[in-house]
């Protein structure tokens, strides 16, 4: 038997994520697990290296939690975080924070200094001060980059979760003004079809597609399997 | 959502899990995160966390689920999180990290990649995004 540790920082990573981001993440990665790792060597004990280590992630942007968190439909952030020690079975959560710099940490309190295990929104917030946790800006956790996510979602009128959309003429954003969508390629029932398409998905019969490698014009009530950061947009579907 | 998942020396386990949440969520949505025995669990015998789609997750109970498999059927930690997340998990809708007490880590996903790296005293190491 020895120490063993894992880090995460999400799944459902978008595809076409450029190499420089990926390594970016990768980096963040190997610099927490040093950290756990020498933490572990130094016997401290699991529950405190848990801790420290989604601290750590939570105050680096790169990933989807602290500073960098997703923003609700309201362009909110609303923060939440758990731990569990298995040794003591004790444990602890907080919901809909927007001022916590450190969630994770508050989750802590809450198992450590609260008669509860769960804390939600107001109540969450109040304990926060009460305990004298860091407070700061709701602007420190929101940046321009997930504004922009923010807007994609909404224009792709859906929910993602947990990867970055990098800036793509494949994205598919607000129609124009003749109601059509941006130029992107598009597959309808798996071929390469137009570079338009009409704003209910349904292909312009006036367009023309490639089928079996023959240019023909588009049948009627054609539909038009969209693209997202160049793979089919039914890969995104679940979120 | 990030997460960490610990044993230390004395076989203790811990789990912490931290989000922002879906992009675009409706306000006063909950996801898996903060659930215990859904997005974080751990106990005597191993500690789980788990990213994605929160209301799948929380469907599955996905991080008690990994415990209870080792704990009642005696399966390996890969055993029970390759079970969890195969078996049990809507398929592109996340995945997870694990340790056991004994030393053990593991972990996996249904989703095209997950942000994940892994040490162990024995020496196994991993930084990883895709499959």
């Amino acid at each position: 038997m020895g120490w063993a540790i894992a880090v995460h920082g999400g799944a459902g990573v978008d595809p076409s994520l450029p190499m420089e981001r990926q390594q970016e993440a990768k980096d963040l990665l190997l610099h927490c697990l040093n950290l756990g790792v020498s933490a572990l060597k130094a016997s401290v004990p699991a529950i405190d290296v848990v801790e420290l280590l989604v601290r750590e992630l939570e105050t680096n942007p790169v990933f989807n939690s602290g500073r960098g968190s997703a923003l609700s439909t309201k362009g909110t952030v609303e923060m939440e975080a758990s731990i569990m020690d298995g040794f003591r079975n004790k444990c602890g959560a907080v919901s809909g924070l927007s001022t916590v710099k450190n969630p994770i940490s508050l989750a802590r309190l809450v198992m450590e200094k609260s008669p509860h295990v769960y804390l939600a929104f107001n109540g969450a917030e109040e304990f926060a001060r009460e305990q004298g946790v860091e407070i700061v800006d709701t602007n420190y956790f929101i940046t321009a980059e997930n504004k922009e996510r923010l807007e994609q979602a909404k224009s792709a009128n859906s929910i993602q979760f947990d990867y970055r959309l990098p800036e793509s003429e494949n994205a598919v954003g607000k129609p124009n003004e003749n109601g059509l969508l941006p130029t992107i390629k598009i597959h309808a029932n798996g071929i390469v079809a137009a570079d338009k398409v009409l704003q209910n998905g349904l292909l312009s019969e006036k367009e023309s597609c490639i089928e079996n490698g023959e240019k023909m014009p588009c049948r009627k009530g054609m539909l038009a399997e969209f693209q997202m950061n160049g793979v089919p947009i039914s890969i995104y579907e679940p979120e | 959502t990030v997460g960490c998942v610990v044993v230390d020396s004395e076989g203790h386990c811990a789990s912490a899990t931290s989000t922002g949440g879906l992009i675009n969520k409706m306000s006063g949505r909950i996801g898996d995160s903060p659930i215990i025995g859904a997005g974080t669990y751990a106990n005597g015998v191993c500690a789980v966390s788990a990213t994605g789609e929160g209301e799948a997750i929380i469907r599955a109970t996905v991080a008690r689920d990994v415990a209870a498999l080792m704990e009642y059927k005696g399966l390996s930690l890969q055993e029970s999180v390759d079970f969890v997340i195969n078996k049990r998990l809507e398929d592109g809708k996340g995945g997870l990290i694990a340790v056991s007490s004994n030393g053990e880590v593991a972990a996996g996903f249904n989703t095209l990649g997950m942000f994940r790296a892994c040490a162990t005293e024995e020496g196994y190491f991993e930084v990883g995004i895709w499959q």
